[in-house]
């Protein structure tokens, strides 16, 4: 018979060629070296992050590479978040409430 | 309350999508969209300034975040907003630069309420008034692609919100929607519907679907009924508007 190998078929890209890929999609560059193995590293991080969120859904939902794969939670939450309800939301009663058309 | 709603159908009552940068301002933004969004079911498409929200916020730097009901009250303090032609968003705020005096007015507000924390009362609100806004947990949206968010309160916290965003309608997923017909055909019990909320988000229309994304309704996902808000442009006796299904 023939020795030729099975087609294993496509192969899974891998972290760093995905990583290309986000950057090239979102426009991004790192200059020194340092700091794109770093963003790599947090990259590895959201994605295995995604991969658990996509686990635990219960719905529909896909979650996976985003415009924001390459930030921590803490940049996310300092750059996208409001600073001021992460510090708390004041109490208050609901003294507002609507009870339909007509109400004073 | 209908079993469908989605406010983006209607012509001119939703504004594009903004990107609020690296602006904490989505609280300015989830304001100024429900006003437009109420100004144009009741009267004319308008598109306010967010700017002026942050430069004349009575609580200091609008980039560093800021509450729904600062947005309402600005606008009551200030008579009004200005267009957002007239006075753009910058992305940034300047110590003393409230320009609130130097344009007209094309949109104002009687006064804003807070309605329970209730989805079906939320539901009712939204279909017969308008888009309304909430302010959410924000923790998964930073991995989120698409479809419908159902988690577990251990997952996302919904005492802890973080992001405000505009509620423009809500909706139902069909058994399988999004699913490979394999998938589909290898449940052994059918899948229920999903009902959903859809919400419009800031940060850009490259993000989710299209600038927007779903949460799942009935079970308060990342904290949706806790502070929903909304102004009113209207005297109260004023007609009920309807939603396309």
């Amino acid at each position: 018979g023939s020795l030729r190998a099975q087609d294993p078929g496509p192969r899974p890209l891998e972290l760093k060629e995905v990583f290309a890929w986000f950057q090239m999609q979102f426009n991004r560059s790192y200059l020194i070296p340092a700091e794109h193995a770093r963003r790599l590293d947090i990259f590895a991080h959201n994605l295995a992050q995604a991969q658990r969120l996509q686990e635990e859904d219960l719905g529909t939902a896909e979650f996976g590479v985003t415009p924001f794969s390459d930030l921590t939670e803490e940049e996310f939450a300092q750059l996208y978040g409001n600073r001021k309800t992460a510090r708390g939301v004041p109490s208050m009663n609901r003294m507002a409430e609507y009870e339909g058309l007509g109400e004073s | 309350t209908p079993h469908t709603c989605d406010w983006r159908k209607k012509t001119d009552v939703i504004s594009p999508i903004k990107n609020q940068k690296n602006c904490a301002c989505c609280w300015a933004i989830a304001a100024a969209g429900n006003i437009e969004a109420l100004w144009s079911i009741r009267s004319k498409p308008v598109e306010v300034s967010v700017q002026e929200l942050l430069d004349c916020n009575r609580c200091g730097d609008g980039c560093q975040g800021g509450f729904i009901w600062d947005a309402f009250i600005t606008v009551l303090n200030n008579s009004g907003l200005a267009s957002e032609r007239d006075y753009p968003f910058q992305g940034k705020v300047e110590p003393h630069r409230c320009l609130a005096k130097k344009y007209k007015k094309v949109a104002w507000i009687q006064d804003f309420i807070m309605l329970q924390e209730d989805e079906q009362r939320i539901a009712q609100y939204l279909a017969t008034h308008g888009p309304i806004t909430v302010t959410i947990n924000k923790k998964l949206l930073q991995q989120y692609k698409k479809g419908v968010i159902k988690v577990t309160p251990d997952t996302c916290d919904p005492r802890f919100v973080d992001h405000s965003v505009l509620l423009v309608g809500f909706g139902r997923d069909k058994p399988g929607e999004g699913m490979p017909a394999e998938t589909v055909a290898s449940q052994s019990r059918p899948r229920r519907s999903l009902p959903y909320w859809i919400l419009k988000n800031s940060w850009g229309s490259h993000w989710g679907e299209e600038g927007y994304f779903r949460l799942h309704r009935g079970s308060n996902t990342c904290g949706i009924t806790k502070y929903p808000l909304t102004a009113r442009v209207v005297p109260p006796k004023a007609s009920l508007v309807s939603c396309p299904p």
